[in-house]
């Protein structure tokens, strides 16, 4: 039985890809069947995981629009175990294109249904707004994991992010709840940061998972080669912060 | 004969916000009238100016949606000669609601018609996406602002916002140009931001400002307290980098 998460939150540069990527890959490594949906016209999470966007004989944009199946999309990764469902360029239009078509909502949820009897992990990375294509990922999920980065304008989107699952969640998707949040590039001897944990876990309680993430230089280096974490540089403080968050979230999954 | 400057990247966490809020306010202290308009749901820009979103009397939205004139909207902020046209969460509803509408892609610029009669500077923050909301900032400017995070996934998205420059710049704008890109959280000590510059300026060429913002904790912080970088700590090297890029952009701007 597989569960979906969205990595989800519409403030720009939170680190959903850089989470959405790492968490998927040491999830695989903990030999879970995972399939990774890349839902970002930018296509990072695919690039990060060294996929190259011009040569797909289908992307998640034909998904969405009835023209290909998810089998038929889905690549093999340089990660055992882990699937991508990979986006490119033609996702920009998507949005536009889905507004006046029929259950426009569920058109992920309808392209999943195979792939939920294949993996025991499907994640999806959203891109930075509360449009369409994040409202397929609302529709479609069983949780919402919220990455979160320790600066002020992040707080601020709380309140709009939590009205936007409400609407989903009272019209679409009555089983969606927050699974999680996860606080990135985390500084323990700043004050920012400090304050930004305090309110988060004043809102969220005891679902905000205990591993954080901190700036960490490897991480945004990995993704120019093409690889997560796990396979660039398993050492690095980075890596460790992600295989605990990984254990936390599949801990939780588990015992559901 | 006013200027009107869009900053835009669809890559969240650039720096937009940021760099359209300390640019409005030192342009305003070298005596130039200014007038900022958030054109993003979060609304960072409106509360990183210290205004309060719950008691706005109008909003960026009501002009887009023509039921209220931008000078009906515009508010004074606590810099001198910077008036800001504020965003709240109505905004989030916008792109949906304006998909069906006649001309479109052009209410942002007939809402501005009398501003540009007003003002020297108008200055535009977008949100992370290349939807109706940053086409309407297309539509409505002369040039564009590219803030250019020091990171791979942020060189990732360079040819789709061409991409999207040169179809507004066919279709609705022909006389949209880039006006300038600006690198962002910039430390000269990583191979990161040296191989982003490089690629950068090889892209691009002299339209890279020679002003680059490092990273700096007080800029930050500065938007908690609802205050400009300018009144928050003028003599951070924050306030430095962002007072020389503004006096390049006001050079560039006067010499049209
Ligand atoms: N813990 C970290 N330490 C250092 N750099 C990080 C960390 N997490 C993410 N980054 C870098 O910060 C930038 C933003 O992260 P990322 O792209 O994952 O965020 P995002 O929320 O997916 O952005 P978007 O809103 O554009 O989708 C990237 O360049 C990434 O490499
Ligand atoms: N030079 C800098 N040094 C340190 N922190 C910075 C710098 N520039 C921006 N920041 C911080 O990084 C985060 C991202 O910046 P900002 O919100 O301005 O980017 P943005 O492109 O407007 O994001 P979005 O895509 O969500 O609109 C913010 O929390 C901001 O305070
Ligand atoms: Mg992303
Ligand atoms: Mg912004």
């Amino acid at each position: 039985m597989s569960i979906v998460l969205a990595f989800a939150n519409q403030k720009g540069g939170t680190g959903k890809t850089t989470t959405a990527v790492n968490v998927a890959a040491y999830a695989a490594n903990a030999n879970k069947s995972v399939l990774l949906v890349d839902l970002d016209p930018q296509g990072n999470a695919t690039s990060g995981l060294g996929v190259g966007k011009h040569a797909l004989k289908a992307s998640v944009y034909d998904v969405l629009t009835n023209t290909a199946t998810a089998v038929q999309a889905v690549c093999r990764t340089k990660v055992q175990g882990l699937d991508l469902l990979p986006s490119n360029m033609s996702l920009v239009g998507a949005e536009l294109e889905l507004v006046n078509e029929m259950a426009r909502e569920n058109r992920l949820k309808e392209g999943l249904v195979a792939a939920r009897q294949t993996y025991d992990y499907i994640f999806v990375d959203c891109p930075p707004s509360l449009g369409l294509l994040t409202v397929n990922a609302f529709a479609a999920a069983d949780g919402i994991i919220v990455p979160m980065q320790c600066e002020y304008y992040a707080l601020e989107g709380l309140s709009q992010l939590i009205n936007s699952i409400n609407l989903v969640k009272r019209h679409i998707n009555p089983a969606l709840s927050i699974f999680g949040v996860v606080l990135t590039m985390y500084d323990p001897r700043l004050n920012l940061t400090q304050q930004v944990e305090t309110e988060v876990k004043s809102y969220f309680g005891d679902k905000v998972f205990n591993s954080v993430i901190p700036r960490n230089i490897r991480l945004s280096e990995a993704p120019s080669h093409g690889l997560p974490i796990c396979l660039y540089d398993g050492r690095s403080k980075g890596a460790e912060s992600y295989m605990a968050l990984t254990r936390e979230i599949i801990r939780r999954g588990d015992g559901r």
